[in-house]
């Protein structure tokens, strides 16, 4: 149920459209977590998740450390509103909870999107 | 892998899992005509 510590979130997580080139990684993400992961996990779990699959291209070889890895930042938007097509920047702090509350409200997997954080 | 465990310090260092899959068939619940 809602609200339970416990509960899981779905997530169908893809490149930001207009903010990811085509050639990037625009695969499509099915990703399951507890309620209460924050923003601010799934940046982090990107950029971990993203340095493996890049390791691994590279044959494992002289891959990513850690240490760049919580360097490399990202933007998490969702897509709502009733005429679509808006992005709105998710607040790191936000639960998957909360951001399925305030934005989703629909009984459908989370649609989330991603792009690399912009450097100031 | 197919799955991740990440720790956030900015979060009260609350630990979570993730866990991914290539398609959502058999992974996602079905949610039928909800």
């Amino acid at each position: 149920g809602v609200g339970e510590a416990g509960s899981e979130i779905e997530l169908v997580f893809r490149a930001h459209p207009l903010l990811v080139e085509k050639d990037g990684y625009s695969q499509t993400r099915f990703v399951k977590t507890t309620a209460n992961a924050t923003v601010d996990h799934l940046s982090k779990y990107l950029a971990l998740r993203i340095a493996l699959e890049e390791q691994a291209q590279r044959g494992g070889a002289d891959g990513v450390t850690l240490g760049e890895v919580s360097e490399k930042q990202y933007t998490i938007y969702i897509c709502a509103g009733a005429a679509g097509g808006q992005y709105t920047t998710l607040n790191g702090s936000l639960t998957l909870e909360l951001v399925n509350e305030k934005y989703w409200k629909v009984s459908k997997p989370l649609e989330l999107y991603y792009a690399p954080t912009k450097e100031q | 892998p197919s799955e991740i465990t990440v720790t956030d310090i900015t979060s009260n260092s609350i630990t979570v899992t993730f866990r991914e899959a290539r398609c959502a068939e058999g992974f996602f619940r079905d949610r039928g005509d909800e």
